[in-house]
């Protein structure tokens, strides 16, 4: 009587697209090019390449654009090349490491939208660096989620060329998507100061965000999971793929700052025997096991090794470059964490120079997760749930009198989005937690500042 | 260097399960309800038999509680039972008919849920009335997304029971659930006065809605996609499915309320051949094909069997029921459509009774998809921006002063939800203007109740 089928996660996505952000051809048009400029980022920026990413739109009539981002990244070996963009949920940033990319799906998503709007394929040139690079003519099979290779070329790479360039067409609407599009370029160039970035849009505009420093944050790095974000189904992964022979071993080999010393207390303390083999524990036990993890306090707390904030200099040059303010207050928290995932909340409040004085209800707030700017949702937003909490009287500034502009970044393992299309994020204690004393220190050092200024001027008029 | 694997729909949702509704043991528990009480009503709505759905929440010590849903739905086949509750993405509601499941996700999200929380299975038993009835015990493999069934029994089902019972152990909160489940029990009860629900919760509270009425809407049918949802995904596979070896036929046999003549009228402005056979359509055939479908007019509009409204009498019962209202004013508008989905929005205006007086801020507003009670993010929702958009003085209803409650439906084949955790839905403009029209109708209507009341009033006191 009912009609029971499966559906592959491709087609699951493709069905529910707008859950990705891709409800309309205004708002694609916006989500195509974050999701390309946000793969090219994190090529680079993961091993230290200074980015150097250039995005091309063209109007091709008829309401179908071509889009074009290239970049001088790490590359995507010639073998991946089809499932990273021909497969859904296939990618390299599956790990516990901060990255821009989570779920293995951005770049798929805008693939296939171009391939349903405009039949377009995707096409890819890209190298690691090597003797060769290789060019791909791609498309997604919907129903089975495997990618259709269209055409393959290898071809020799005498400059030893690393980088990739995609390049595919879709049906959208630059002019209603402009706003953002160009404010989502201005503001990833805020938070990268080290990074050239180049858009030319389909008018012919250039817009153009220069490196003004080389330094650069070092790169995050993968980490074990820690035992406060355990749960069931990764212990059970763990214990099937080990080969630790004993639970103090298990434990040593498989978490992060889990010392022999450590895990030998915290067994004693669940009641599991130190030289049980991991594979011998029961559902009883492992449940045990689990439980015990989350609350034992002797864990080192996790470190922020697997972090890559922006850091209080850059976040300053970047802010500067762009609002030339007469003044800046960054702060960058010390590492923390929710449910074990370890986080760095890095916040700024900068006054005067080019930032416009705006109504209390239009304040300026930038928020950013992982480097990306979120443009959206803004009233959903954790970070305007803090600064509607903050009394900001008791820092004597007036938000409606004063022309100020507050910047807040979140950089995560795992960043609690509410939705795949990143539009906003969920409001975690810890996380409002760490927004609110980043806050109140920037304003604190405002109103420092703003305190000698005013006494200056008195001294001054005297 | 970069290392990449492929995930699991599963292994996705796991992952990602705060897109879901699993933020946390809260939020889980009212999901958990949800989904599994959405799944029943289901199963009974769609073959007309009047629900009878008992729910059981039973505190198990250590934040543990074990759910028990029973109903007297159509019962899930013998061979389906581990892949509807064991494999993600899989169901019966990939159809074209309102029905509230869409994803086919919910029930298999709960039970995952309480498989990595408290290391539950989930136990179910179900008939569909024939002469046995069957007993399974699973778990999901959630990095190979299919079922592990522990256990299967087969019996005798001499009274020929038909329907459902699905039972399982999750981490929740209900102390901070229960205001939000309590609700969502009230609110469901307010859509159904043809429906038996029953609730039980830890506390031994029993929460019951009889129904007041034997009268049901008439079930949704499934249809075929309609000329102006198209896209070339769709017309790709029809194509590859088709037995028609011409394109009137490949029209008529596949698209909703496409009769011959308008199929060829339609072919001659495309410029295809009616004669054609479809699989010889280049991809420049195609997508004209998709896109003269879309604008061409002559196409009859999607017609209301696929939608399944609870209709302006029972609606006017079950607000009735609930709030004893002075008066009531409801009204059901023709069927509309968005992008070829088919869609009717329902609506009411409530006044008096035990209706209270709130603040402006705090308005009565009951939102309804699918008859899925909606009870977050109000404030992101397309109903509350048209009620924000109405100038309810012109009806010389004073929001602030007057005893009022809202009551929003819209039935879709697809609602535009913009999350996977069906909270609120994205404001497309087509169901922005059937939403508007639905209020201001009721509103028209409450305010002349009003006028001759006090005219009656005031003809009394001479
Ligand atoms: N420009 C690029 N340079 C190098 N690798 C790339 C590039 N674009 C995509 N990739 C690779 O393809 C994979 C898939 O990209 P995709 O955008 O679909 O998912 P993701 O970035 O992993 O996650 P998310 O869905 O959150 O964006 C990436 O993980 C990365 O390994
Ligand atoms: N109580 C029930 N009675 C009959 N069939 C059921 C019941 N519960 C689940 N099913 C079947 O199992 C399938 C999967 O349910 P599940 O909740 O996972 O997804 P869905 O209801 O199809 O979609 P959604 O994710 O939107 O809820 C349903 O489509 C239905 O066919
Ligand atoms: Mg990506
Ligand atoms: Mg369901």
């Amino acid at each position: 009587r009912e009609k029971f089928q499966s559906i592959s996660a491709a087609d699951f996505f493709y069905r529910n697209r707008e859950i990705a952000g891709f409800d309309n051809p205004v708002r694609a048009t916006y989500t195509i090019i974050r999701e390309l400029v946000e793969n090219a980022l994190d090529a680079c920026e993961q091993y230290s390449i200074p980015p150097d990413v250039r995005t091309k739109l063209i109007d091709e009539g008829n309401s179908i654009y071509r889009i074009r981002v290239e970049d001088n990244g790490i590359g995507v070996p010639y073998d991946q090349v089809p499932y990273a963009f021909g497969q859904i949920l296939f990618g390299s940033k599956y790990t516990l490491r901060q990255s821009r990319g989570i779920f293995g799906l951005g770049g798929k998503m805008a693939v296939l939208y171009g391939q349903i709007t405009a039949h377009s394929s995707v096409k890819v040139l890209s190298s690691t660096g090597g003797f060769e690079k290789y060019f791909y003519e791609l498309n997604i099979n919907v129903q089975e989620n495997k990618p259709i290779i269209r055409r393959k070329e290898v071809t020799p790479n005498p400059g030893r060329w690393r980088g990739t360039i995609i390049e595919f067409s879709f049906e959208g609407d630059y002019i209603r998507a402009k706003p953002k599009v160009v404010e989502y370029f201005r503001q990833t160039s805020i938070l990268l100061p080290y990074a050239n970035i180049l858009f030319i849009d389909p008018d012919g505009t250039l817009y153009r965000f220069d490196k003004i420093t080389d330094e650069m944050p070092k790169p995050a790095e993968t980490v074990k999971p820690h035992p406060y974000g355990v749960d069931l189904e990764i212990v059970h992964r763990m214990i099937n793929a080990t080969r630790s022979s004993t639970m103090v071993d298990f434990l040593v080999n498989n978490f992060h700052r889990v010392g022999a010393a450590t895990a030998m207390n915290f067994l004693k303390e669940a009641k599991i025997s130190q030289n049980a083999n991991p594979r011998t524990l029961d559902s009883k036990d492992l449940l045990r096991l689990v439980n015990k993890m989350k609350e034992y306090d002797g864990f080192q707390p996790p470190d922020a090794q697997c972090l890559s904030p922006i850091g209080e200099e850059l976040l300053k040059k970047g802010i500067i470059r762009e609002f030339r303010p007469e003044y800046v207050a960054v702060t960058q928290r010390g590492a923390s964490a929710y449910a074990g995932y370890p986080f760095i909340v890095e916040a700024a409040i900068a006054y005067g120079g080019d930032i416009p004085i705006t109504p209390q209800d239009e304040m300026l707030v930038f928020r950013f997760a992982n480097k990306i700017p979120l443009l959206y949702d803004l009233h959903s937003d954790v970070t305007m749930k803090v600064i509607k909490k903050i009394n900001w009287q008791r820092y004597r500034l007036d938000l409606s009198s004063m022309p100020l502009a507050f910047f807040v970044h979140i950089c995560a393992t795992k960043v609690p989005y509410k939705t795949v299309g990143k539009e906003y994020i969920a409001d975690r204690p810890e996380v409002e937690y760490e927004i609110e004393w980043a806050l109140k220190t920037c304003a604190r050092d405002v109103r420092n500042h703003l305190a000698k200024k005013e006494k200056a001027d008195i001294v001054q008029r005297r």
